[in-house]
């Protein structure tokens, strides 16, 4: 009675120190990642804890305005990703051709894993992505050209585990399904092509190696991308470990042995580290599921059905159909969530209602919806839950609520899309 | 579609149960 007096059941207060952690504070490791056997430290690629920076942060702190320019990039990738979906379930009762943008928008790859590849074993730094499935690295020669990254790249003739694939092999049919483009042939070895819609790209053959999870779990002949001829916004790290749905993702290769089952937990800010564990070791016993939704069925994404938000205890007045004509998904790879307009319009006047209590500021690229907390030293927001279906009620973190840029300049961390069906 | 980003993501115990075809979150997971 005492909290709902004081609003603290339908509230958080967040001391605004912590939406600013210093670039130098010194590394906490997850206990999780460092005493389960299938798990890996998932670092901020930016932080003191990433393998990249080599014990500091980078100095200049991430560009905000970028890596939202960038967000939006990846999810007007997807969104073409499942318009096109969608349409080549239209076409089968169409013949209309429709431009192939396929891939997907890299975006700002925040969070990296360490994993163990070839014989010897060599680590190296790649960035997790469950919308995407092929795993790729860049390889020596580096053929056409390759970017900078912090260990060495890998060199395949250094390896005694390294296959390449024939292109008459099944693995590279299924590139069009894992990629986007059909494989191709040189010389009688399958070739792989993957298009990130921010010019970013890795080309290479496709290749069997030897992956070691966590130094003590290892699978042999995972297919994934040995990149010849690789550009984009992936500097420093040295590839990327793929999530996705498809045959040719991770977790579906190393299914006799996880079940297709991984999770995570995403560091809360870039001086800790996170998980990500594959297979069930350690999975709270507070988690609550909801199905796949179909919306998704034929591409890679993880596809959620929303049925509803509440606001500092208040249920949105969101017809269901607002969330079930377009459809939702989960990525780890966008920033911020993107709603559709009617739902984001809900959330933002409601949220504005409760944050009455604070000036308005200036709007910042996709977030529209900020406040001037200059002076302060906490700040009390609304809680944010979302209702998916199956019943599972899922209340956002304190830290999910809000991206701050300055002090004078703390935004809703929500997006609306361009329109309903999207 | 909708996209649940990884900021809404953060404290959240996220998983993926591929074979059981459903996607689980654990508020406050992480602690």
């Amino acid at each position: 009675a005492q909290k709902r007096e004081s609003g603290e059941i339908d509230s958080h207060t967040i001391q605004l120190s912590s939406l600013f952690p210093s670039s130098s504070s010194p590394c906490v490791l997850s206990s999780r990642a460092s005493n389960t056997k299938s798990s890996l430290h998932v670092t901020h690629r930016h932080g003191t804890c990433s393998p990249l920076t080599s014990g500091k942060a980078t100095t200049s702190p991430p560009d905000h305005a970028e890596i939202l320019r960038l967000d939006q990039a990846r999810v007007n990738s997807i969104h073409s990703k499942l318009s096109k979906k969608l349409t080549d379930r239209v076409r089968q009762s169409k013949s209309t051709a429709l431009p192939a943008k396929d891939g997907s928008t890299f975006g700002t790859g925040n969070y990296v894993v360490s994993v163990g590849i070839g014989t010897p074993k060599r680590d190296l730094s790649l960035i997790f992505d469950t919308g995407s499935d092929l795993t790729w690295i860049q390889c020596e020669p580096c053929v056409q050209t390759c970017y900078s990254q912090k260990e060495p790249i890998f060199n395949p003739s250094s390896s005694s585990s390294y296959y390449n694939v024939s292109c008459s092999s099944a693995a590279c049919s299924s590139l069009s399904s894992a990629t986007g483009n059909a494989g191709s042939c040189s010389a009688s070895t399958c070739v792989y092509g993957i298009q990130y819609g921010d010019q970013s790209f890795s080309v290479g053959f496709l290749a069997k190696e030897k992956f070691t999870l966590a130094s003590t779990n290892v699978f042999d002949g995972v297919y994934f991308g040995c990149g010849e001829n690789n550009q984009g916004l992936f500097t420093g790290v040295a590839g990327l470990l793929g999530l996705g749905r498809d045959k040719l993702s991770f977790p579906s290769q190393t299914a006799t042995t996880y079940n297709k089952i991984f999770s995570y937990c995403l560091p809360s800010s870039a001086s800790y580290t996170g998980y990500l564990t594959f297979g069930t070791a350690g999975i709270s016993r507070s988690v609550k599921f909801t199905p796949i939704s179909t919306i998704t069925d034929g591409t890679s994404f993880y596809g959620l059905d929303i049925v509803g938000i509440t606001v500092g205890g208040e249920k949105l007045a969101i017809p269901s159909t607002v969330f079930s004509t377009p459809g939702a998904l989960i990525d780890s790879g966008t920033v911020i969530t993107r709603l559709p307009p009617k739902a984001y319009a809900a959330l933002k006047s409601a949220f504005k209602a409760k944050m009455s209590q604070y000036p308005s500021a200036e709007g910042v690229s996709i977030l529209d919806t900020c406040f001037d907390l200059s002076g302060l030293k906490t700040v009390t927001v609304p809680k944010v839950a979302f209702s998916f279906s199956g019943g599972a009620v899922v209340e956002l973190g304190s830290t999910g609520v809000l991206y701050a840029f300055k002090m004078s300049q703390v935004c809703l961390a929500f997006a609306g899309n361009s329109d309903d069906n999207n | 579609a909708a996209i649940f980003g990884n900021v809404q993501q953060q404290t959240l115990e996220v998983v993926y149960d591929g074979a059981g075809g459903r996607v689980g979150f654990a508020p406050n997971g992480c602690s």
